[in-house]
């Protein structure tokens, strides 16, 4: 037995319409610790890693461990159903070839319950090491979006490096060039404003733009975002999702022929 | 220029 409540069910369909473009389905691992994802894009270039914890979640149980197939449109589908102040309870027997979703609406007039078929999906795990990074950078998450909103209207690739002077985007297409710096500024008093630069070496990585702008669609989950860098290495674009645990994309570089 | 799969990255686990 599977069963998952969070009072703030927006979250769930915040994170489903984060995911659904990069990746038509994966498994949701349960376990007794939490619910967790690990998918890959079409390309297997980049990759999306969801981590929810048991703890974050205003019930959870989980008996046995169970990979649940999931079909990311499917599931919108089904999410786009559930009002914004909804109550979001996510059932399944152990075994189960389907997953209930329950709505219930504050006023707790209104319940609803849909039943998503589950899918059988063969997934690859891959082990991503804990490491430190040449730089740790964090942003507000709309001016992550920004950034790559605008240098996807000029260029494909964005080349980001990290120095001491600050944080540089840079790109070129038919139109011309753009470069955009951000510098340390802890100056806002609101520290969802501030951007950090933890910087051990400076680094330079290329990029394909259409993915970074991809993982803005997390924009909504989080009020900052973290990129972590380091040479020859998939950049790691992070969304703390409150308490409830984090998603984060992985983009591997573009690198010369 | 050219993309790796993340699989040339990380090991599968």
């Amino acid at each position: 037995m599977f069963e998952a409540r969070i009072t703030q069910g927006s979250v769930l369909k915040k994170l489903v319409e984060a995911l659904k473009e990069l990746v038509t389905e994966g498994n949701f691992d349960v376990s007794n610790t939490g619910l967790s994802l690990q998918a890959m894009d079409s390309s297997h270039v980049c990759l999306v890693s969801l981590t929810l914890r048991e703890d974050g979640f205003d019930h959870f149980r989980c008996d046995r461990n169970m990979a649940m197939g999931i079909h990311f449109g499917n599931l919108s589908k089904i999410l786009k159903c559930a009002g914004n102040e909804d109550t979001i309870t996510l059932k399944a027997e152990d075994n189960a070839d389907q997953l209930t979703l329950m709505f219930e609406a504050p006023s707790q007039d209104r319940i609803s319950d849909f039943d998503l078929k589950l899918m059988s999906i063969e997934s690859e795990h891959l082990g991503i090491p804990d490491q430190d990074y040449s730089a740790e950078v964090k942003l507000p998450s709309s001016e992550y979006q920004r950034i790559v909103r605008d240098l996807t209207s000029i260029g494909d690739t964005v080349l980001i490096s990290a120095t001491k002077e600050g944080i540089k985007f840079s790109t070129s297409g038919d139109v011309g060039t753009a470069n955009i710096t951000l510098r340390h500024n802890t100056t806002p008093e609101k520290p969802e404003e501030q951007t950090f630069i933890d910087l051990k070496e400076p680094v330079a990585l290329t990029f394909a733009l259409r993915y970074l702008n991809n993982f803005s669609k997390a924009t909504p989950l989080a009020p900052q975002v973290k990129l972590s860098l380091t040479k020859d290495l998939p950049i790691v674009v992070e969304y703390q999702v409150g308490e409830l645990g984090s998603v984060r994309f992985y983009l591997a570089p573009k690198i010369d022929d | 220029m050219h993309q790796e799969p993340l699989t040339a990255y990380f090991p599968s686990a």
